[in-house]
């Protein structure tokens, strides 16, 4: 007494659902704003950092060491040009400008 | 030091410009 027979597939889903990226270029919901998923890191490791001097590069690199220096490198340049954060002491120490 | 405080309010003004 079972219904047997392949009437039931339900393999056709997604058959039409490639293509659809449209969601690059929007608000966007991730938790940066605006910055790429190394720029947010490095902006929170500095606005994370207590001593007043700031982070310097070398910790920088240290607590990411899964980036390599010049993408860092990168980041701070970025994040320093948009006025999320600035050198101290000298060209390597960065504090952020967002911490409240 | 003058010169981090200069950096500071150069980077709040860059910061500032961004938001506006």
């Amino acid at each position: 007494s079972k219904p047997s027979g392949p009437l039931i597939m339900g393999n056709s889903v997604g058959a039409s659902g490639m293509g659809d990226m449209g969601s690059l270029g929007g608000s966007g919901s991730g938790p940066t704003n605006g910055l790429t998923l190394h720029q947010s890191q490095v902006l929170n490791l500095i606005k994370a950092y207590p001593k007043p001097e700031g982070l310097s590069f070398q910790e920088l690199r240290s607590q990411l060491p899964n980036l390599n220096a010049s993408v860092i490198k990168q980041a701070v340049d970025f994040l320093s040009n948009e006025g999320h954060i600035y050198s101290t002491v000298d060209d390597e120490h960065f504090k952020s400008t967002d911490a409240e | 030091l003058e010169r981090i405080r200069r950096n500071k309010e150069a980077a709040l003004l860059r910061l500032a410009a961004r938001h506006a």
